[in-house]
């Protein structure tokens, strides 16, 4: 475990925890593209079948279970509890168009042909795109709320930190998975664009909108 | 599989 690791997964978890409580506090999942909370749903429950499998970590094992419960708490507001405030006009990108390559990506380019692994892989390779529909709706609106802004700022900023997470590891480490670096650049690169919108934008407090 | 990385991240 190292800074860069640790301030990575805290990201991670501050941006899922932004996004619930922006929900349960506005009663409300406008603007929030249930496609993508159902792929990282998706994700955490194919990457984090170990947990059936074996312990690493209380550390890695807690925070496994914090991430697939709040991943279906958010399904379940999306989906259930708030179903009259979702906005699914605009959330109209295509997941096909994602678990159809990805799905047969993992089954090609995986560590090993084992059903678990290519399981692992498949998440990886899917939670790199997973945002996609969220980003999708947001350039069809053409605006965010700012709150939502949060949560996407910590969920790229997640992946950027675990690069550098990577990039210690190889160096005092060894350590190096193919797979997950190449993904992860993937998934840092796609939100480049809001990167540069948030910094710009809401962090000099105006809202997020496009030029139409 | 020793090619296989650890899983201790998340």
């Amino acid at each position: 475990m190292n800074v860069f690791r640790l301030t990575g997964d805290l990201s991670h978890l501050a941006a899922i925890i932004i996004l619930l409580l922006k929900i349960w506090k506005t009663r409300s999942c406008a603007g929030i593209s249930g496609k993508s909370q159902i792929l990282f749903a998706v994700v955490f429950t194919s990457r984090y079948l170990d947990l059936l499998t074996s312990f690493i970590s209380l550390y890695n094992t807690s925070m496994k279970v914090i991430y697939i419960g709040c991943a279906y708490a958010t399904l379940y507001f999306v989906y259930m509890k708030f179903k009259a405030t979702y906005d699914g006009n605009h959330d109209t990108f295509r997941v096909e168009f994602l678990l159809v390559p990805v799905g047969g990506l993992s089954f090609l380019v995986n560590h090993d042909f084992s059903p678990l692994e290519i399981l692992w892989t498949f998440s990886i390779y899917l939670e790199s795109v997973a945002i996609l529909p969220q980003l999708f709706m947001i350039s069809k609106t053409g605006e965010a709320e700012t709150i939502t802004t949060h949560y996407l700022f910590f969920l790229g900023l997640y992946r950027a930190l675990y690069l550098f997470n990577w990039i210690w590891r190889f160096y005092f480490e060894g350590f190096f998975d193919m797979i997950a670096i190449v993904a992860g650049l993937v998934q840092t690169i796609l939100y480049c664009d809001f990167f540069y919108l948030y910094i710009t934008k809401v962090l000099k407090g105006k809202k997020l909108s496009l030029p139409a | 599989d020793e090619d296989v990385p650890t899983k201790d991240e998340l």
